[in-house]
């Protein structure tokens, strides 16, 4: 982004494409770009650095704060869900390891009984984050696990249960299908509250918000997971999604170690979608 | 879609006769805002229109009596172009072993095309090997274990942790076991870790691949091009193969790596499954992110 002072055609054409670069779609963009132009002109803004702050400001009104945050919830049973590959069983591991380190009795579901290594994998994080862990065998039904869990739960009285579910196209009429069976299949077995937190990737560009608005409407998802912010993406979709569907973005997922979440800030992720 | 927000811009026009220079702009904002709700790259997206607005303004839509779908039809034509020709084949050396490498940002799809080309290249009568090069990712060896042993396909995964050896081993054992050509799955990584883009560049020169595939996630939005040129730049890649494709993602990501990179498609992963590869048909591609 230009940071010259002036305030000219360029500086508004360079604004909108920082934002539509941002991956916070051209459609809102252009919403944005023409709002602030309308505000800069009738509060005769001073500068370039002045509609910037106003910007950041507008990008992170988009945002609603948790009102609940689901995972300081206490005790809370919570599902994580997404298409293939966004990070959901590294950050199932993440959120374990820092709820773990802050006093809460932790136990994690390997619901994803498809995928090749994929309870292995969450048993490996389980071993780092030291925090018990319920599976069966792979192929099993996932629903089965979550059931089993939730036994295991409330015999050992755990108060914080994550369910690592497998990734998953919204587009799989099958799949969702299955999913919103673990939920139901939680919700009677948990005498916690359940939640479902959509874990989404940082990179991920339009289709973002279909996927979103599809796990939304199968489950009803209580926020947002961002990860791979670490990268060069902005995660801008996040904004959309976040705005559209009225879903707070709980954590940031800034890389592969299990120090590496983050809690959401929205006026630093505004800043440095401006870049 | 674009053919009926344009069939709307165009509709007005009917016994007006001749399109004006707004008319023309009108059209261009439509097929810009469809291109970049694709996730076609902004960059890319600007010089299309621009090429566009050429043809445009010239005969074969101001002379048409359906200058709407003249334009739909030459937004395909560009695109079609844009995405580079059917180039599924993969070109291969005299040596034993043939090498192919895959590389690519955490989670777009690697270890699952790794196995999916194998299985491949099996059918059509080669001899693979998987080797694996992930020794970050919990399990990332167990996953390509697991598929290799669905598949009866050999999977090596050298003693030690380090990438570059593994892959050099690899060659030996191939030739040990009269395997004549090694697939090579190493970690996701970010274009900006200096360490371990040096990493891959370190394992491409200890095993010379025949071809190396950069493997891109169908959803990825603006940041595709940033990442493919940075692989491009500092290991540099043969070819892409677009994973995921089964959703509805548009896939704009793809033909913008394939403007500006120039590296070809080559296949296409539309299931979780080993025989969800496909070769990439650009036709196809370009309707696709039209909407
Ligand atoms: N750089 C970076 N990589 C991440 C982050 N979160 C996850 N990853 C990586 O992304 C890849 C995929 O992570 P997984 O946790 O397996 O993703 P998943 O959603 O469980 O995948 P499926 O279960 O196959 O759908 C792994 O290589 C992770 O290490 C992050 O915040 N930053
Ligand atoms: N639906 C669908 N899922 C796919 C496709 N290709 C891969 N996947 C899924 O995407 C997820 C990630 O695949 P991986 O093969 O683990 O990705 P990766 O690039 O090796 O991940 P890292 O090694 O962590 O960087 C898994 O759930 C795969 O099953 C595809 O073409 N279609
Ligand atoms: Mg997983
Ligand atoms: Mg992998």
């Amino acid at each position: 982004l230009r940071r010259g002072p002036d305030v000219d055609d360029a500086f508004w054409d360079d604004l909108e494409e920082t934002l539509i670069v941002a991956d916070m779609g051209p459609g809102a963009a252009a919403d944005i770009v023409g709002d602030l132009r309308d505000v800069a002109r009738r509060e005769a803004l001073p500068d370039a650095a002045a509609v910037i702050d106003r910007l950041v400001g507008a990008i992170a009104g988009r945002m609603p704060a948790a009102e609940n945050d689901p995972l300081a919830e206490d005790p809370v049973t919570v599902l994580f869900v997404g298409v293939n590959g966004t990070g959901k069983t590294t950050s199932v591991g993440k959120i374990a390891a820092a709820a773990s380190r802050s006093g809460r009795k932790v136990l994690l579901a390997s619901a994803d009984t498809f995928r090749a290594a994929a309870i292995e994998q969450l048993r490996v994080w389980a071993q780092r984050a030291e925090v018990p862990l319920v599976e069966r065998e792979r192929g099993s039904d996932p629903a089965s696990v979550v059931y089993d869990a939730l036994t295991e739960a409330r015999r050992v009285g755990s108060d914080m249960v994550l369910v690592d579910t497998a990734g998953r196209l919204h587009t799989s009429k099958d799949l969702m299908e299955e999913l919103r069976k673990v939920q139901r299949v939680a919700v009677a077995q948990s005498v916690h509250p359940v939640r479902s937190v959509l874990v989404i990737d940082a990179t991920t560009g339009q289709n973002g918000l279909v996927q979103a608005r599809q796990f939304h409407d199968a489950l009803g998802l209580d926020g947002i997971v961002l990860t791979k912010l670490d990268g060069t993406a902005k995660g801008g979709i996040a904004v959309a999604i976040s705005r559209d569907l009225g879903l707070p973005i709980l954590r940031l997922g800034v890389g592969e170690a299990i120090e590496d979440m983050q809690p959401f800030d929205a006026t630093e992720f505004a800043r440095a979608l401006v870049g | 879609n674009l053919s009926d927000r344009l069939q709307g811009v165009f509709a007005k026009l009917t016994g007006r006769g001749k399109l004006s220079e707004a008319d023309v702009d009108a059209a261009m904002r439509e097929v810009r805002l469809a291109l970049l709700e694709a996730d076609v790259n902004f960059a890319v997206v600007k010089e299309f229109v621009a090429r566009l607005r050429e043809r445009a303004i010239g005969a074969e839509v101001m002379k048409s009596l359906t200058p709407g779908q003249q334009v739909v039809k030459i937004v395909l034509e560009e695109l079609t172009g844009l995405m580079g020709g059917t180039e599924s084949r993969l070109a291969f050396s005299g040596r034993v072993p043939n090498v192919v490498m895959l590389v690519g940002l955490q989670g777009s799809g690697k270890t699952t095309a790794a196995a999916k080309l194998a299985n491949l290249l099996r059918k059509q009568g080669r001899r693979p090997m998987l080797v694996a090069c992930d020794v970050y990712r919990p399990a990332a060896i167990d996953q390509l274990e697991t598929l290799g042993r669905e598949l009866d396909i050999p999977v090596y995964r050298g003693e030690g942790s380090d990438p570059v050896a593994i892959a050099r081993a690899s060659l030996k054992a191939a030739v040990a076991d009269m395997r004549d050509v090694v697939i090579v799955d190493t970690a996701g990584r970010l274009h900006v870790d200096e360490a371990m883009m040096d990493e891959a560049a370190r394992i491409k020169t200890a095993v010379k691949p025949d071809q190396v595939l950069m493997v891109i996630d169908a959803m990825t939005g603006q940041d595709a091009v940033t990442a493919a040129t940075a692989f491009a730049e500092r290991v540099d890649f043969d070819g892409v193969i677009v994973s995921k494709l089964d959703g509805d993602a548009r896939g704009g990501a793809a033909l913008s790596v394939r403007s500006v990179t120039g590296k070809p498609i080559k296949f296409v992963g539309v299931s979780e499954k080993m025989d969800g590869l496909e070769p990439f048909h650009p036709d196809r591609m370009a309707r696709r992110i039209l909407g």
